[in-house]
């Protein structure tokens, strides 16, 4: 069986990052490489020894960038992009999370997103008290077609309810503003 | 180049491999 000697590669070279809020220190040297993997196997081996995002403390984040790409806006492959975003409520986290988490990373490991998997960044899960964040990033916000295609595949992989609309924010109308007044570029 | 691709399942798969 070849399935037990042969590591199966994957299309990209993908990093895992962390992140932990310590506010006594700068926000960049909260964000560390956990590790990079570019077989399924190793995938699974960080996967599985690594603590379920919902079981981190509220203001860590998990990423999985292409390597190469820091999970910021401000890295050059990130800046003119953007991110599908879904918010979820305090009553998700426990049922969840962790399966959404799962399935986007499926998707970015596998090239899930066909064609477009060459727009895809990374993706990005924040723990917070007020309500968990689940984004999908891609590199050019101005790909109006691979943009909106992806975050039809993306709902559609996470069993996203057809009455819940997400929405895709460009980086560049979020830089160095609250949340709330970001506008959506897109909405599927 | 053709692009490595794994579904879903084949994901799962691999993940109950030895």
């Amino acid at each position: 069986d070849p399935d037990s000697v042969i590591k199966h590669p994957l299309q990209n070279s993908w990093a895992m990052w962390f992140f932990k809020n310590d506010k006594t220190r700068d926000w960049k040297d909260n964000l560390r490489v956990i590790t990079t993997f570019d077989t399924v196997e190793d995938f699974w081996g960080l996967y599985n020894h690594t603590l379920p995002a919902s079981k981190l403390q509220s203001g860590c984040d998990y990423s999985v960038f292409k390597a190469g790409i820091q999970p910021m806006w401000e890295d050059a492959q990130n800046k003119k992009g953007g991110r599908w975003l879904i918010n979820l409520n305090k009553s998700q986290r426990q049922p969840h999370l962790d399966d959404l988490w799962l399935e986007t990373l499926l998707c970015l490991i596998g090239e899930g997103f066909d064609e477009y998997s060459d727009d895809i960044c990374g993706a990005t899960v924040n723990i917070r008290t007020k309500g968990d964040k689940l984004g999908l990033w891609t590199r050019d916000a101005s790909r109006n077609d691979a943009t909106r295609k992806i975050g039809i595949k993306l709902k559609e992989s996470l069993n996203v309810p057809p009455k819940i609309v997400i929405g895709f924010q460009a980086h560049s109308d979020t830089a160095g503003k609250a949340g709330s007044t970001v506008k959506n570029r897109f909405t599927v | 180049g053709t692009r490595i691709v794994y579904d879903r399942s084949r994901l799962m798969q691999l993940r109950n491999s030895p």
